[in-house]
């Protein structure tokens, strides 16, 4: 034996790369069939989901597929040389069916990377906004949609996610938990608050139902373009400009406030978004997704393809009040692996958006993809998505959240209108 | 890329979508 095993000599080849892949595989596919629970509630309440799906998910899985969309993104940040844009973009443009005729800035050699056409804009009138309580927010493809039942979320047909896993349950020690007051006055007191009472419980000079046309508060007004305001209102803006409320004590600065715009064209677009609202909603602060009596939770779910303008605008009128930044993976979102991938909009990186319209709750949550993991929120200085994180950090159903009280004394969060832009998908 | 919206509405709120339509910013998404 001695002999042999000095004397032997030791030849050495390579191994197929697939039969690394298919190790990897294993390993992925047996670590996660070990917890084969597929929603469980880590010990600080926050939802961790496993992957879960045919084998072609556990390959995707097994990929690193984070560092893969940071590499994308950096090629596709690399400048193009001026002579090949035209070129190379009209060529982009063929293969994912761009519309080149409704650009902004039709000079294609302005584009200086694929990642800047990528994240181009339309020329103004590109995309006139319907008249009605609920707009599209971006172009694309109509995945799913329909009614929440309990708290699942119907993916595709047969495939259900939970509602709380996508966005974010409150911690139960309210870590991380925004102020997210509920109003001062409970709902039949309503129509018994003063406007003084009412002004001063919002920390404004002026209360939001004279603001409306002096509709009682108890119901939400119906604003017409001729509802009579104050007509002193002026008056008041002009006194808001020069003596904006004090902040309350203690409250956070938030970077959301958007400084630059003179405060009137503000404070105008603010007004414009609490009569869209009606005063209840413009009240009701921190509804939680609870629906009220008579009302359902909906959802609709829409798909991006790589030719389609990427950013995305407001649905309706409605308030951000605050915002859950997941880090998550970055698995295709495309149609085949959402039919496959149970979970995968609550495994994916995202931005949970909260707040309240009209009728009650509204959330909009874009999801990243490994092509385009990057979301940019036009409000929300403040938010990185795409990061570089180890892999043991990354824990589904953990979120790092902000609170948009700030943007409105007013309305206590970002007010957004029908159509208006509010950020959008970068490549990487 | 996709965006997926939860909101609450009346129970009559109606969709004017159908599965795979394609849609573009701003249009129509469904009425109470």
């Amino acid at each position: 034996v001695a002999d042999a095993w000095r004397s032997t000599p030791t030849k050495w080849y390579p191994l197929p790369w697939f039969v690394g892949a298919c190790l990897l595989v294993f390993l992925q596919y047996r670590r996660n069939v070990k917890a084969n629970k597929e929603v469980e509630v880590g010990e600080d309440g926050e939802h961790v989901v496993k992957l879960r799906g045919p084998w072609q998910v556990h390959i995707l899985g097994a990929l690193p597929l984070r560092n893969m969309s940071r590499l994308w993104g950096y090629l596709n940040s690399l400048e193009l040389p001026v002579w090949f844009r035209p070129i190379g973009l009209r060529l982009y443009a063929y293969a994912f069916g761009c519309n080149l005729d409704e650009l902004e800035e039709p000079d294609l050699r302005s584009y200086p990377s694929l990642g800047d056409f990528f994240y181009r804009s339309l020329k103004p009138g590109a995309r006139p906004i319907a008249d009605a309580p609920l707009v599209s927010p971006a172009d694309g493809t109509v995945l799913h949609f329909g009614m929440v039942q309990g708290s699942r979320v119907e993916q595709v047909k047969g495939l259900t996610y939970s509602l709380d896993a996508l966005l974010g349950v409150e911690r139960p020690d309210g870590s991380g938990r925004g102020r997210s007051a509920r109003v001062e006055f409970p709902e039949r007191e309503l129509a018994a608050v003063s406007d003084e009472e009412f002004a001063n419980v919002n920390g404004i000079e002026y209360s939001l139902s004279q603001l409306l046309g002096g509709s009682s508060p108890s119901t939400p007004s119906t604003p017409t373009e001729t509802t009579p305001l104050r007509n002193d209102f002026p008056a008041d803006l002009e006194a808001y400009q020069r003596h904006p409320p004090p902040k309350r004590s203690g409250e956070r600065v938030d970077a959301s406030v958007e400084s630059e715009q003179p405060m009137q064209e503000t404070v105008a677009e603010h007004v414009t978004v609490a009569r869209e609202l009606g005063v209840r909603a413009a009240l009701d602060r921190g509804h939680g997704l609870k629906p009220r009596p008579g009302n359902a939770l909906f959802f609709t779910v829409i798909y991006l393809a790589p030719g389609d303008y990427h950013r995305f605008h407001s649905p309706a009128a409605w308030v951000v009040e605050k915002r859950r930044h997941f880090t998550g993976e970055l698995f295709s979102v495309s149609p085949y692996i959402a039919r496959r991938l149970e979970n995968l909009f609550v495994l994916n990186e995202r931005v949970a958006l909260l707040g309240r319209w009209r009728y009650g709750a509204f959330s909009m949550i874009p999801v990243g993809a490994t092509n385009v993991g990057s979301i940019k929120i036009n409000f929300d200085k403040e938010l990185r998505t795409n990061v570089r994180v180890r892999r043991g950090e990354l824990r589904p159903g953990m979120y790092e959240e902000a609170v948009y009280d700030g943007a409105s004394q007013l309305l206590h969060g970002q007010p957004l209108k029908a159509g208006q832009e509010m950020g959008g998908f970068c490549l990487g | 890329s996709t965006i997926v919206l939860v909101f609450e509405a009346p129970a009559s709120f109606e969709f004017g979508l159908k599965a795979g339509q394609k849609v573009k910013v701003g249009e129509r998404m469904g009425s109470v």
